[in-house]
């Protein structure tokens, strides 16, 4: 489903070149419920970003679906991850003119479904992570944890092939972190394919696979 | 130090009033290390901002080092705080427009220290959070374990009587959590009082004392 050669990206700013990915070697099939973890900076969200088709890699192979993604225009890459990819990113990058109802549906218009199928499953979802109550509000009147909630049930409300969870529990306490872990974990027994990058010991046994990755390379 | 009575803080949006603060009666003492938890939504970041002047409460009142904060202007409540607080923010809050050692020198611009004693203080601590080679770098390019780490250097470089965190160690793997607790318990052991808000139970082990939080209520 998901398989790397030598995948490599740098960042050069002024004097300072850093390899944050070098040449990753990693296959993921389907179904598979795998954690990332490492030291901070090691470059774990750099490889969610480029395996999540958000970002490019410098050199080496991509193969994602069996497609050979190096070369895609960003376009192509783009409607390749909307149609395929729910994503949860570590600081949310939830949209602030836009509240909370409207962020999570954002999926659901994108794949034409319904105005009164969008209602019924954006209210369920926030529902069960405890924010159905500020449907209306907006990302900014929200606490940090409840703001990370809406990014997961954005994420998940499009029912897609893969889940990518950039440290979807950081600003959860235990109760809800477990409560989050609960239903990814669920979506994985359904057949999702969820990929996560976790600080968190607890979080990654619910993963079936640990990748531990330390200065851009994988170390175990 | 900090004393409250009542502080009551509400929130009203269309037709939701949020109680966000309700009656809380809270006090500490110079050099107390309190860790303030609860679940995601309680109120513990309201209760940081009003505690540290970046906010005002609604009702019930507020002495800050014996001097009671209500009826205070924005500008005065400000300049208190400057001149007390070091703050760590759940979001980081880093200025995009100027890079990580700007970033960490403002709190000494502030107090007027020299340019050669403010480079050498942000220098040592930025090689203390072991982010010294980032020090030219904007905040964006950075990961997220290291904005947190250069919001936490920015709080301390000032030496001032109080920090407050919420949840400094979020993205944190454990190494780099367990060096910052160790570098916070270390100001404390000097004098330094620390409010901290965080969802960890290792984090809160460095307390002294626990305030649990629960719908914007005190419950221990
Ligand atoms: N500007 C606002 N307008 C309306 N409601 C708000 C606003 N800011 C915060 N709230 C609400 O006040 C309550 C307390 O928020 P707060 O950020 O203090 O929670 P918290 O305990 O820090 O949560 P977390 O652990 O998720 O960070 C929440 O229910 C939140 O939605
Ligand atoms: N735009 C950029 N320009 C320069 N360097 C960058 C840029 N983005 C990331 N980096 C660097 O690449 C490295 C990997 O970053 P990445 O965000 O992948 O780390 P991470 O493992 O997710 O860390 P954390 O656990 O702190 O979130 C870091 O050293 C970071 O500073
Ligand atoms: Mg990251
Ligand atoms: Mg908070």
């Amino acid at each position: 489903m998901i398989r790397t050669e030598n995948l490599t990206k740098l960042y050069t700013t002024d004097e300072v070149e850093t390899t944050a990915l070098n040449k990753i070697n990693l296959s993921i099939q389907p179904g598979e419920f795998v954690a990332i973890m490492g030291p901070s900076g090691c470059g774990k969200s750099t490889l969610l970003n480029v395996l999540g088709l958000l970002d490019e890699p410098n050199s080496g192979s991509y193969y994602f679906l069996d497609k050979n993604i190096t070369g895609l225009t960003e376009k192509q890459r783009s409607k390749i991850r909307k149609q395929n990819i729910g994503f949860i990113f570590q600081s949310f990058n939830l949209i602030d003119e836009l509240n909370v109802f409207e962020n999570v549906e954002l999926p659901l218009q994108y794949q034409g479904v319904s105005a009164s199928e969008r209602k019924e499953k954006v209210m369920t979802l926030l529902e069960r992570f405890g924010i159905g109550h500020r449907a209306k509000h907006y990302p900014q009147q929200l606490s940090g944890g409840q703001q990370q909630r809406v990014a997961i049930c954005r994420a998940i409300a499009g029912n897609q092939k893969l889940i990518f969870a950039d440290e979807p529990t950081g600003n959860l306490d235990s109760t809800n972190g477990q409560e989050v872990m609960k239903i990814l974990s669920g979506l994985n027994q359904s057949g999702t394919t969820i990929i996560m990058v976790t600080h968190s010991e607890q979080d990654a046994a619910y993963a079936n696979r640990i990748v531990q990755l330390k200065d851009g390379m994988i170390v175990n």
